[in-house]
């Protein structure tokens, strides 16, 4: 993917 | 974004909003680590630097404003407005013993050898474990205002909820982020024992007693 998907989280 | 998630987020600015109000009412900080609340400025400060490089939301933006803000509010309240109430003398848990090994950790498990990825990695090492000195001190003292269980209560539901929230996101979007949910988990799994006496005593009317 484009990067990590929890770099959306807090 | 999912309800998990969602009602995690809530659970951490509840927290938040909790421990600021048993300081100011009690005008008190006893039974709180200072080093607990230090690291948590280090946490948000190190992990939040991409605020000013990548935008997600204006949920996120809004957030990570308030949780860097916050936190160093509560410090200022603890060192300046509250100093007296203070007492550093039960709150000896050792900082190089935490950061030290989230530095070495940070090192080896990241997405990429830049700063901002280096940090972003510290800083979620440094979460996992940033509340041994208060669990420490409470350990140590053996007991805790009824308020300031409430406060790690909310702390530690906002970590537990972040769990089905990457279960949620594995089905939905087939992505696991590994340094996240591994640091997640263990950060939970901290929680446990204290979960343990707050739903058998706080939560029946009772006092926060350790055995002795």
């Amino acid at each position: 993917g484009s990067g990590h998907s929890s770099k959306d989280e807090l | 974004m999912n309800i998990f998630r969602f009602f995690g987020d809530l659970s951490h600015l509840a927290s938040i909003f909790i421990l600021i109000h048993k300081i100011t009412t009690t005008r008190s900080c006893r039974g709180i680590s200072f080093k607990t609340q230090a690291l948590y400025v280090t946490v948000f400060v190190t992990r939040y630097l991409d605020l000013f490089t990548s935008y997600v939301s204006l949920y996120n933006t809004v957030m990570k404003i308030f949780f860097i803000a916050s936190s160093c509010y509560i410090l200022y309240l603890m060192r300046v407005r509250y100093r007296p109430t203070n007492d550093p003398s039960i709150d000896t848990f050792r900082l190089e013993y935490l950061v030290g090994p989230c530095v070495v950790l940070a090192l080896i498990f990241n997405y990429g050898y830049n700063p901002t990825e280096l940090l972003w990695s510290f800083s979620i090492f440094l979460e996992s474990v940033a509340i041994l000195p208060q669990l420490f001190m409470l350990q140590r003292t053996g007991e805790a205002e009824t308020i300031t269980t409430h406060y790690l209560a909310a702390l530690g539901a906002y970590r537990a909820l972040y769990i089905p929230n990457w279960i949620y996101r594995y089905f939905s979007e087939g992505y696991v982020d590994p340094i996240s949910v591994t640091a997640g988990l263990v950060q939970t799994g901290l929680y446990l024992d204290f979960f343990y006496v707050y739903f058998t005593k706080v939560l029946q009317g009772q006092k926060f007693e350790l055995p002795a």
